[in-house]
């Protein structure tokens, strides 16, 4: 169970329509200072729903929509998968959010292609270990947080995934 | 509830003294602050490097307390293993030699797990199974580039 | 006071926008939150790389922001400046390019001032007139080994 | 006036007293994780009066002392000169903390040689632009504090110059 393809949509810097396959193993991103790196570990986060908007550097949910672009809706989808599983056992997450200006914003949440709350997401992903406490996402600056961070809040760690 | 949290606590002690020698030449444990109450103390990291006196991580030089964060971590992910794990930069405290440990280390974790690993360091893009370039024109656009296959050895 | 405070921040914004000009390729100025009465206020960054829109440096890149406070920090320092000046592996977030300019940007400055700069990035280690090595042995006793002339050039 | 050199006797992990001699321009320090680098910068901190304990990463002063040593007293001595400047031109400050066990610990200032307060040093060192306040040192994350400080934090850094 990995992810085999991320597909970002006007989402941050990514303003085409962009999918990266992924395969199992260990697989590394690189590239210039502030070409785009980071914004993909956050379509991740926001995806999956693992994070608030101000761990992704944005002060409000509608500043993770590409801000170049005339289009006011960006959306994320994560495949997951076996490699020798069929299609129909592929894991398929989508989120969208739309900026209605005046009227405010929605997000909305996908499983597969039919709208799905956070917590239905939630509870599927959790199956596998993959929510918020399990720390699978390191983002730059996190393991400085680890050392910075009091006694208690690094105990709470273990209170999470106890 | 006490239960679950000193299962929890002593599966990833363990991991932690296991993992954190194999990271650094040394040895280090983790450390309830309140062991007879610990929901009313805290969690501290006391590590060893080789040839030095035990000192908490506080007092370690920035490239010793990036690699005793990072030991701890693993830690909780070895008890509780995700499908996948993505890393942003962990690797920038690293003199060449630690990087290069690190790098070795995610590569072996790699077969049970699925690495995602963002990093400009040479011994971590060289490890890896293979590397996704970003990249920017003047436009800001960001533009994922093709998938470089490192050498399979 | 107030007058000595908003000579202080003229200078040090003028300063800010030529070095940040020159580290990074595009404009940045500094803001007065209450401009009116900066006691009661604060004091914000706001930048634009290249073909890129202002952004406050909340937002930024890791090496971005880095980038910039580095720029802040040089903007007050030319203001008031100091016989000698000594770094701490601030190159750490920047990628090969930056790290370059960075060195380049050092080097200039240290004709007029003493620059003491610990760091592990070759840019840095070759743009500098000369390296002191420290070591340790097993033993934890740190030993300061020769000091190692770069080319001239 | 640039620092000619530094003499660290017992101090963190130099428990060899060590001499280095530095230049004019633009001088790199390198080596191992661990090896030292960062202490060295904590013995300009320590003997300009520049920092607190806690910024030299100890929890109290003596904690400064090599703790692989017997001996509980250590100093760090640097001097300032001009390279066309006479002896008497120099500028040396001096700082020895000893650790006395139950009976406390003392921290002692030298300029020159003869015994002198903090403030002697502060004003001394001030007339050439340094001091707490000044930023000329900037320690491993600092450049992230700078970041991650709030608006009103950065305007004090103004306040202090000003
Ligand atoms: N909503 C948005 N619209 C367009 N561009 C954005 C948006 N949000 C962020 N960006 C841009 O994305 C860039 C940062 O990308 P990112 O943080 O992924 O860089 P990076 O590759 O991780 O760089 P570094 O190596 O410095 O960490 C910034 O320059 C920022 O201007
Ligand atoms: N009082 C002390 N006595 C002996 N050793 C000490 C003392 N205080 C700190 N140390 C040791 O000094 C070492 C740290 O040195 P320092 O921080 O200078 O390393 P560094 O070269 O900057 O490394 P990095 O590249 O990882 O930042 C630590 O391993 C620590 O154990
Ligand atoms: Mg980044
Ligand atoms: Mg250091």
């Amino acid at each position: 169970m990995h992810i085999q393809q991320i597909e970002i949509d006007n989402f941050k810097s990514f303003s085409n329509k962009t999918i990266i396959p992924f395969e199992q193993g260990f697989t590394t991103i690189s590239g210039p200072n502030g070409s785009g790196k980071s914004n993909i570990i956050d379509s991740i986060l926001f995806c999956l729903g693992l994070s608030s908007s101000r761990t992704m550097r944005a002060e409000k949910l509608t500043d993770l929509i590409n801000n170049a672009s005339k289009r006011r809706e960006a959306s994320v989808s994560i495949m997951f998968g076996n490699t020798d599983a069929s299609d129909d056992e592929k894991v398929i997450v989508t989120r969208k959010i739309k900026d209605s200006g005046a009227s405010g914003y929605g997000s909305t949440y996908y499983l597969n292609g039919k709208v799905a709350t956070l917590t239905e997401i939630h509870d599927r992903l959790s199956q596998h270990n993959i929510s918020p406490g399990a720390y699978n996402v390191l983002m730059q600056g996190d393991v400085t947080g680890i050392i910075n961070m009091t006694a208690m809040e690094r105990r709470k760690i273990i209170d999470e995934i106890a | 509830k006490l239960n679950a949290f000193l299962t929890a606590f002593e599966n990833v002690d363990n991991n932690f003294q296991e993992i954190f020698a194999e990271l650094s030449d040394g040895e280090g444990h983790l450390v309830l602050t309140n062991p007879s109450d610990p929901f009313n103390g805290g969690l501290t990291i006391e590590a060893r490097p080789r040839g030095k006196r035990m000192q908490r991580m506080e007092a370690m030089s920035g490239g010793e307390k990036s690699l005793t964060a990072l030991a701890f971590v693993f830690s909780f992910q070895r008890y509780m293993p995700a499908p996948f794990y993505a890393f942003d930069e962990v690797d920038m405290f690293l003199d060449g030699i630690n990087a290069e440990k690190l790098a070795h280390m995610v590569k072996r974790q790699s077969e049970a797990a699925q690495f995602i690993v963002v990093s400009l360091r040479k011994p971590m893009l060289q490890n890896s199974d293979r590397t996704v370039g970003v990249t920017q024109k003047r436009d800001g656009v960001s533009k994922v580039t093709g998938v470089m296959l490192q050498h399979a050895s």
